[in-house]
């Protein structure tokens, strides 16, 4: 239980207090308040450090005093014999006694009142980043004009969030550039084209003065893009570290400034305009262009044929050439459409012969027929070689698509005749 | 055969048995068998042998065997009923087509075609082979296959053959279609031969290759002169029927 005052007497005070004691007071006083103790009576076994019998006086981790003997108020106007001031609501108050005291000592009489604390001023650290204001039992923190108290209540900020930018070029600039930019803040920006339009960021390296990073690069105050999943930055220092032109592939693109509570600089102004999206200038191999351009866009349209034995199969429909055309995300339509070698498929089996055993039925391979010799010989022209063609069919340079004949040899006897001869 | 000795298969590897009745023919490709027309006249599920020279049943279930699905005479074949007063073999040539190719190798193999170039145009004296299991001098059949070598003589030859008691050779037909061979040492086809290639040698080639100049058709007496039916005069049929009744390689 808290409390505004109170009194704390020694054991049997004011009689003699008893020996082998230990009393303990914890004295506790509003919040936003400290303590005032004073002892107005003081009659303890008097020992070298006050080692056999003491009052101590205890705030937090540290020994505000030690106190034995006896003493008096040094003031005629005042009962006061001393006093102890704690910028803390707590405090705590130990009467300790030992085995034996040759001589009769009253022990003490104190008391506490809680007093108001200056929040403002008492402490090193201080609690407010702006304007501290102390009142009985508490402080608040204000703000200068055109900066904010932020929810920790401590720290004011600039309001300067929320800004879009949807022209397809522009300028942006930190707050109050080119005078220094505020502390304690985080500035949002987004710059918002149309689909089919990349966001590009120019900076010159003298448009930026950002408090510098430490000796590992982390940056106090910094400046970040963050756009279609890529991150520039975070960017620090005196002049821009980065690339004079930062593209960001998308329409859309974040800034964010962030200051902390200190070293403010002059701050930053970009330029900003919408390029048409590029796609790449990749196309699927074994291909051509129409038309070849260095650089193709958003809207542009290509078409892209095939080179001769080569295909785009969509479902069952073949075709040798199809049409790309470069999207608002920069990336080509009909991109999973490849040009892929024309399949002849298995050979036609033949009579009396076969082909070679090939799993490779690619445009280009080359299969020998041949017939089952020495009984069938290949009665069609040619020599049996056959072509994997650009329409898909197999191709002898004599007989077209026609396969080959084989027929059976005639007329050949394997013996001849022996009873001929005359 | 008169005038033959025993022969090996391989030296005549187109050589076809055909059992009932005992005749010959000749392989001319892996489906088609060519033979004389009066040898399939009203049989036509004739079983057919190959790659044997000797045609005891044991031996003939070594062989391999034929089976015929379409049996072709010639158009102008004039059948009659009884064949023993048959006067007339003009046309006398027949296609058959097998149901399965037969499987070549060095005892079988097809006899190549003649063409209708003058090439193939015969001139008396040229030799032929001519092989078979009929009648030979001292037997009415044989079971080893004989074969002999026969030239090409005139027509009259045949004409002027001598009758015997059976045959008056002057009330037969002799016609263009036909070839007159033999007199060679009683160099001669006889019954039983039927069907069976007349070969000659391919003119113009630097392999020894032979072509089905005739086929075995009828003879006044044998031992003496022998008609073979002419195949050039027949390239066109038979190119045309096996073209018209070809087996697809989907049967």
């Amino acid at each position: 239980e808290t409390s505004m005052y109170g009194e704390i007497l020694s054991p049997n005070y004011p009689q003699a207090y008893p020996n082998n004691v230990q009393k303990i007071w914890n004295i506790t006083v509003p919040d936003g308040y400290g303590v005032r103790l004073y002892f107005t009576h003081l009659d303890i076994e008097l020992s070298t450090n006050c080692e056999y019998d003491s009052v101590k006086i205890i705030s937090g981790d540290l020994v505000e005093g030690v106190l034995c003997g006896q003493k008096s108020s040094k003031n005629p106007s005042s009962p006061i014999v001393k006093e102890y001031h704690v910028p803390h609501n707590s405090l705590q108050v130990i009467f300790e006694s030992d085995f034996s005291n040759e001589e009769r000592f009253t022990g003490f009489a104190a008391y506490y009142v809680a007093v108001d604390i200056n929040e403002c001023t008492d402490f090193e650290d201080v609690p407010c980043s702006h304007f501290c204001n102390n009142f009985i039992g508490g402080y608040f923190c204000s703000c200068p004009p055109e900066y904010f108290l932020h929810d920790d209540m401590k720290n004011c900020g600039v309001n300067c969030s929320g800004n879009m930018f949807t022209d397809l070029a522009g300028e942006i600039t930190s707050p109050n550039y080119p005078s220094l930019y505020p502390e304690n803040s985080r500035c949002d920006y987004r710059v918002f084209l149309e689909k089919g339009f990349q966001v590009v960021v120019t900076i010159k390296r003298e448009d930026f003065d950002v408090e510098a990073g430490d000796s590992e690069g982390d940056c106090p105050d910094s400046l970040l893009f963050t756009a279609g999943g890529q991150q520039f930055g975070p960017y620090c220092g005196n002049g821009f570290p980065g690339q004079q032109i930062i593209e960001a592939k998308d329409n859309v693109l974040d800034i964010v400034f962030q200051t902390d509570e200190t070293g403010q600089k002059k701050g930053w102004k970009l330029r900003y305009y919408g390029d048409p999206m590029p796609c790449p200038k990749e196309f699927t191999a074994n291909s051509v262009q129409d038309p070849v351009k260095a650089k193709y866009v958003y809207k542009d349209t290509v078409k892209i044929t095939c080179l001769e034995g080569f295909e785009v199969v969509e479902g069952r429909v073949s075709s040798t050439f199809f049409y790309s055309t470069c999207q608002s995300n920069g990336q080509w339509s009909n991109s999973n459409l490849k040009c892929k070698p024309v399949d002849c498929g298995s050979p036609e089996p033949i009579k009396n012969g076969k082909a070679d055993d090939t799993e490779n039925t690619l445009f280009g391979t080359v299969i020998q027929y041949t017939c089952n010799e020495p009984y069938y010989y290949m009665k069609t022209e040619g020599t049996g070689e056959y072509r994997c063609a650009a329409n898909g069919t197999w191709m002898n340079k004599v007989l077209g698509m026609e396969l080959p004949q084989c027929v059976a040899v005639c007329g050949v006897p394997s013996q001849p005749f022996a009873g001929t001869q005359r | 055969i008169f005038g033959g000795i025993k022969a090996n298969i391989g030296s005549f590897p187109w050589q076809v048995f055909f059992q009932t009745p005992r005749a010959g023919g000749a392989l001319i490709d892996d489906h088609w068998v060519l033979t004389a027309a009066h040898v399939v006249e009203g049989n036509s599920n004739p079983i057919m042998y190959m790659g044997t020279t000797r045609v005891h049943n044991a031996d003939l279930e070594k062989a391999q065997m034929l089976i015929a699905d379409g049996v072709f005479l010639h158009p102008d074949w004039k059948p009659v009923g009884d064949l023993e007063t048959r006067k007339n073999f003009d046309n006398d040539i027949a296609l058959v087509r097998l149901k399965d190719p037969v499987k070549l190798g060095p005892n079988v193999s097809p006899i190549c075609l003649p063409d209708s170039s003058s090439d193939y145009d015969l001139e008396f004296g040229t030799l032929g082979l001519i092989s078979g299991w009929g009648r030979i001098e001292r037997r009415r059949i044989v079971v080893e296959l004989r074969g002999t070598k026969l030239p090409v003589v005139p027509m009259k030859k045949c004409e002027s053959v001598e009758s015997d008691s059976r045959i008056d050779t002057r009330t037969f037909s002799f016609t263009d279609n036909m070839i007159c061979a033999g007199g060679e040492k009683g160099s001669d086809s006889c019954e039983g031969d039927s069907g069976g290639a007349f070969a000659v040698q391919v003119p113009n080639e630097k392999k020894t290759k032979f072509y089905v100049a005739g086929l075995v058709s009828w003879g006044p007496k044998c031992g003496t002169y022998g008609i073979y039916t002419k195949v050039k005069n027949y390239i066109s049929w038979i190119e045309k029927t096996m073209q018209e009744h070809r087996i697809s390689d989907q049967d």
